[in-house]
């Protein structure tokens, strides 16, 4: 339900706490 | 190092107490801001300048009709058993009293169940409310339903306890609402220690009377704005992360705490990720919301505005529950999110504000989390922000630029990332 084909089941849970760690 | 850079500038770097005395520059040149007022227009006026001088995107006023309600000159005097002038403050929306005002026996209760069962003797008197305080979303409703339940069984006006757990005989007001095909009758809440005293006189067997005179008024809507101001997204521009706090207020005090901290950390929240020269992928947009007091009114029109693109809006946040030192975030949202708020949360280790609790909420925001947007706000000492909640006590004295400083960086670490991270939050 997004337009970018940016969602979440794209991509798991992990690579997103990756992601989110890389803020730190 | 874009958490520890946010943290650094607000709470270390020179942006600290800078929320703090934005806020205070606004309140104490305008005061409270209710709706309909010409006070409320020109603090958005006001807003609406800033915003622009501090180089946000997109700064505009979406116009909306709210409701106008003024208190004009009230008075509540206990005439039996002693003379007493008692502190009142009439609730939103009441009517007022005929001029000479309305002079009555009072009957004390101290729930709706022991008002029904007394009915028969509440006709033609003015009916107290005594309610114990449970906690404020429970208690409220006496504040909101007593003038109606009070008036279907034949009472004159309705005086209620004023909902908080702590009082200095300080009045608190707020909305209350009528019903279709139910008399309207004047309403206004007393301090608790009246309400107390009242209650151990009837108990005696004491009679009461009071004369209660209220100037209230309600005029045709208003014109009024929300405030809006963004940072424009570099790659998702049209998906959104909304940072909000509502610029209305009560007449009373200064209206610093409900809910000028919120709306002032949520344009902090903006400024800092502009003073660092950042822009996430997706636009954070800062909306000032007007008539939140009156139930969401100025919240309600941009839902229905803006409710057409529902599934781009990633995150909804209000701070409407106090700036003082957070405890952590309330979420609202699917667990696939809540576990990706989880790590959002560990990035403000620094400052050991990691906790995620459940019951994101907010008036204004509601509309979208009912709707299925994860929603998010910060969760304080609500014992203390419900002491000064609607009172006179709501002034600049309740806030503290620390702890304003801690909070802008919350809202700015958890508004940022998540507008920035390549995934929308899921939905359930």
């Amino acid at each position: 339900n997004t337009i970018h084909g940016n969602d979440v089941s794209q991509r798991t849970l992990e690579d997103i706490k990756e992601e989110i760690s890389s803020y730190e | 190092d874009v958490a520890k850079s946010i943290i650094k500038l607000a709470v270390y770097g020179k942006a600290q107490n800078r929320s703090y005395e934005r806020l205070a520059l606004l309140v104490d040149t305008i005061g409270p801001r209710p709706s309909g007022s010409k006070s409320l227009e020109k603090a958005i006026q006001i807003m609406y300048q800033n915003l622009q001088q501090d180089g946000l995107e997109n700064v505009h006023l979406e116009p909306v009709k709210v409701p106008h309600w003024e208190r004009g000159v009230e008075s509540a005097v206990m005439l039996e058993p002693r003379f007493h002038n008692m502190a009142i403050l009439g609730l939103g929306s009441s009517i007022g009293t005929p001029p000479e005002g309305i002079t009555a026996e009072v009957l004390v209760v101290t729930s709706f169940e022991e008002l029904q069962r007394r009915a028969p003797e509440a006709r033609g008197k003015i009916v107290v409310y005594n309610q114990p305080y449970v906690n404020y979303s429970t208690t409220v409703q006496y504040r909101v339903r007593g003038a109606v339940e009070a008036a279907k069984v034949g009472a004159l006006a309705s005086l209620i306890r004023s909902v908080t757990s702590l009082s200095i005989y300080s009045p608190h007001t707020g909305i209350q609402e009528y019903q279709v095909g139910v008399a309207k009758i004047p309403t206004a809440c007393i301090t608790v220690e009246d309400a107390e005293m009242m209650s151990r006189m009837a108990s005696r067997g004491t009679k009461i009377v009071i004369q209660l005179k209220m100037g209230a008024k309600n005029y045709p809507e208003a014109e009024s704005y929300n405030t809006v101001a963004e940072i424009i997204g570099s790659k998702y521009p049209e998906q959104v992360v909304l940072v909000s706090g509502h610029l209305d207020s009560w007449d009373v005090g200064q209206g610093a705490m409900d809910d000028g901290g919120g709306a002032f950390i949520s344009w902090e929240a903006l400024s800092l990720i502009k003073d660092l020269g950042l822009r996430p992928k997706r636009t954070l947009r800062l909306v000032l919301w007007t008539a939140e007091e009156q139930g969401g009114v100025g919240a309600f029109q941009y839902y229905q505005l803006h409710k057409e693109a529902i599934s781009n809006y990633s995150l909804v946040m209000e701070s409407d529950s106090g700036t003082f030192l957070p405890y952590g975030l309330q979420f609202t949202g699917s667990d696939k999110a809540r576990t990706i708020m989880k790590e959002v949360m560990n990035l403000l280790q620094p400052i050991n504000i990691t906790r995620l609790f459940r019951g994101g909420e907010g008036t204004d925001i509601n509309y979208w989390i009912q709707a299925g947007v994860p929603g998010a706000s910060l969760l304080d000492d609500l014992n203390k922000y419900f002491s000064f909640h609607h009172s006179h006590g709501d002034t600049m004295s309740v806030m503290d630029p620390k702890e304003m400083n801690v909070a802008s960086a919350v809202w700015a670490v958890v508004s940022y990332v998540v507008a920035d991270m390549e995934a929308m939050l899921p939905r359930s």
